[in-house]
């Protein structure tokens, strides 16, 4: 895409692969393109190489701006992790509570996956290196017990944070996203204020089965907020734009790796850049 | 479907008098569509649907009286054809052990499909070993281990200091005293951009010759099935490739990529979290998938 180019049929329709092959969604780029079209027309642009900009920007309007702080005004602040098997929910809540406590706040740590071999282990480890303590039960038990006594403990103890772990499960698995459901009502009839964020963790390398994913766990959990991980491979997530304007939920962080610094807080404009690489 | 969405092209196409070459190209319009919302690779749309267009373009659809059904049959046809048939056959060596490498991105299910393989080679009267590979993530060993227990399946390991290619050498010699015919190797996730790790997985290659090399994917990877199925497979040389959590809702159209790009067989298809819950790849089941 070189300036001098004739913006034309040809053009826009490149821009539409390059959408396309970033996993933004057949029908996303396709309407991208046609607002595209409307601002070339409505602006006078005549250089094709302003296209890409024009469209980075109809992107990052897409992503919004000021949504990307957690709430972390009550004390203790309560954070569900949910999402699809293998998305990196555990090695994010790792991350997660080393960037509180760099901050200075006091984590604690719900070990809420009582099902997978070795889940607890994994969590542990995390909060070894961390220097948070994590809550948790034998597996096999009751999540929703876990969740209980977690949030008793950091009451107790007087958390700034508590983040809680759940089970992989995928978002068709109706007996799953009960149990899920039940983890929330335990919840907020422990604290009626809680929880404050529930982050979706969505893998980027997940094409369109993420717009499902994130429907059904919005129904059941109310997301508040995703958190975009393994970026640092070569998939470009761009289905989280699909998701953020039919179904509002913001990118609030991003995962670049599997150590204990690589979470960031998003930027849309460092996400339509890579888009476009 | 696709089906459905055929029909009503035809439906309006016909109306406006016979048939012809520029109809089919509408018609294919709804196809690529349909293969790009089912996360295929929009390359191998590319290509396929100028091998559908090909066939489509005979007298036998411009003349139907039901051109919708004539396209997707083609159209099954092709993907079944670029599919391949069930070939869920690990390949038993004359000399023992049998060994098997699984690997590929993070989170896949590599571990998991890893127990499942050595209960189901257990179930056909072989003696698998397990091997602890994945000396990077937290728990990864204790998580094989927690399998191997379920299944009383052993699993060797040198703990998560050894290198994974004297873990790889150690479990070859542990095979041969205790007479274990399949020996199945668990590797540490990683991006096919890491030039480290995968020169590790060539290091294991080498230091014990793999029958079966498998790629283990999720099924709900999109576009990026190409670059990361086709990096594995100029690395190391994949001979098949294993298809995990197919038992949620996504239409796997990265299978189909997967299997253009290596021309490597699917071999099985993982469809639940459970040890049992792993089947044979049946392409026609995807197939169906795809076109909705
Ligand atoms: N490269 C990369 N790997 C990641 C990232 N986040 C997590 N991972 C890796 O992805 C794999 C799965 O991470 P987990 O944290 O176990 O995922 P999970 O969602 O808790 O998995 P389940 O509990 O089994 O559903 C691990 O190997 C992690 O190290 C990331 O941002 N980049
Ligand atoms: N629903 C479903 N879940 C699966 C399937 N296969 C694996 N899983 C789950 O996916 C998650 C990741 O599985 P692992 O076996 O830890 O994946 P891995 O490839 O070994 O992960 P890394 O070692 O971190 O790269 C776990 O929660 C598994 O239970 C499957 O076929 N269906
Ligand atoms: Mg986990
Ligand atoms: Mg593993």
């Amino acid at each position: 895409l070189v300036s001098g180019k004739k913006i034309d049929d040809e053009l826009y329709e490149e821009l539409e692969e390059l959408l396309i092959q970033a996993d933004v969604g057949v029908n996303t780029a396709i309407e991208l393109v046609e607002d595209l079209r409307k601002a070339v027309k409505e602006r006078k642009i005549e250089d094709s190489g302003e296209l890409k900009n024009v469209l980075k920007e109809l992107v990052a309007d897409i992503m919004g701006s000021e949504e990307f702080k957690l709430k972390t005004v009550n004390k203790p602040t309560v954070i569900v992790v949910v999402g699809v098997n293998g998305a990196g929910k555990t090695t994010t809540i790792g991350k997660l509570a080393n960037n509180f406590k760099q901050d200075g706040k006091n984590v604690l740590l719900a070990a809420g996956d009582t099902f997978r071999a070795a889940a607890i282990d994994q969590l542990e480890i995390w909060g070894n290196r961390v220097g948070c303590d994590v809550i948790k039960h034998q597996e096999g038990a009751d999540p929703a017990a876990v969740v209980y006594d977690s949030l008793q403990a950091a009451k107790a103890r007087e958390s700034d944070i508590l983040i809680i772990d759940t089970a992989g499960r995928l978002h068709t698995k109706v007996n799953l996203m009960e149990e899920l459901k039940k983890i929330f009502r335990v919840i907020s009839r422990e604290m009626p204020d809680a929880p404050d964020e529930v982050l979706l963790v969505l893998d980027a390398t997940t094409g369109q089965n993420a717009i499902s994913q994130s429907k059904l766990f919005a129904q059941a959990a109310g997301v508040t907020g995703i958190v975009l991980t393994k970026l640092d491979g070569t998939a470009k997530g761009g289905v989280v734009i699909g998701i953020k304007s039919e179904l509002n939920i913001p990118v609030k962080f991003i995962g670049v790796g599997e150590q204990i610094d690589d979470l960031k807080e998003f930027s849309p404009q460092d996400f339509v850049e890579a888009l476009f690489e | 479907g696709l089906a459905e969405k055929l029909q009503n092209t035809f439906q309006k196409l016909k109306g406006k008098g016979k048939l012809n070459e520029a109809d089919v190209d509408q018609a294919m319009r709804d196809v690529r569509v349909a293969l790009l919302e089912a996360d295929v690779n929009f390359k191998v749309v590319k290509d396929f649907i100028k091998k559908v267009k090909e066939r489509a373009v005979g007298q036998e659809v411009l003349q139907s009286l039901t051109p919708g059904q004539h396209v997707i049959k083609i159209v099954n046809d092709e993907l079944t054809e670029l599919l391949g048939g069930t070939q869920s056959k690990i390949n038993i060596s004359s000399k023992p052990p049998t060994v098997i490498m699984l690997v590929g991105l993070q989170g896949a299910g590599k571990t998991t499909t890893a127990g499942k393989l050595a209960n189901l080679l257990r179930k056909q009267g072989r003696r698998p070993l397990l091997v602890a590979g994945d000396v990077y993530r937290p728990a990864a060993i204790k998580q094989l281990q927690v399998l191997g227990d379920q299944l009383s399946i052993p699993v060797y390991t040198l703990g998560d200091k050894t290198n994974p290619v004297d873990i790889a050498k150690g479990a070859m010699e542990h095979a041969r005293s205790y007479n274990n015919d399949i020996v199945i190797i668990d590797t540490a996730g990683r991006l096919h951009i890491n030039e480290e790790l995968m020169e590790e997985l060539q290091n294991v290659k080498n230091a014990v010759h793999p029958h079966e090399i498998l790629f283990v994917m999720d099924a709900t990877t999109g576009q990026d099935a190409v670059n990361i199925a086709q990096s594995f497979h100029e690395r190391l040389g994949i001979d098949g490739v294993i298809i995990t959590k197919l038992d949620g809702d996504t239409r796997g159209g990265g299978a189909l990529s997967v299997k253009a790009v290596t021309g490597k067989p699917i071999k099985f298809a993982g469809m639940g979290e459970k040890l049992d819950a792993l089947e044979p790849f049946h392409p026609d089941r995807i197939a169906s998938r795809i076109l909705g």
